[in-house]
């Protein structure tokens, strides 16, 4: 599914910068 | 850059911690009282238990909202979507098939 696909995407962007 | 030497009355140098902490250990941070569950990322005992079940379904689809409160009877319902919020404002879960299905980010 392109949506799971793309929240995941979003997710881990925003975890990445998050744990800056 | 203030010495450990305190003017202590008798009592050693361990003059900032009661005597029922444990001044072998490091303190974190600093202001939390000791709670075991929150050695992720400051997360609270909920949010963290939360995550774990989250992290804890192998499902494509996630896991359901409705499962996370059957899991986690002692939770009420609003304070396991506040959690859910929460992790996934932070990035640590996100939602799947629809709003009520979330899936962790690191799952190891």
């Amino acid at each position: 599914l392109d949506r799971i696909a793309r929240n995941k995407k979003a997710a881990l962007e925003k975890l990445a910068s998050a744990q800056t | 850059s203030k010495p450990q030497s305190t003017p202590g009355t008798g009592g050693g140098t361990s003059s900032n911690v009661t005597p029922m902490s444990r001044p072998g250990m490091e303190s974190m941070r600093g202001s939390y009282s000791g709670a075991n569950d929150m050695a992720n990322n400051g997360l609270s005992a909920n949010q963290n238990q939360v995550l774990s079940l989250i992290r804890s379904c192998p499902d494509q689809q996630g896991i359901s909202i409705q499962d996370l409160k059957l899991r986690l009877s002692g939770i009420s319902l609003g304070v396991i979507k506040q959690a859910v919020e929460f992790l996934s404002n932070e990035g640590h879960i996100f939602s799947t098939i629809d709003e009520d299905h979330y899936k962790s980010t690191d799952n190891d």
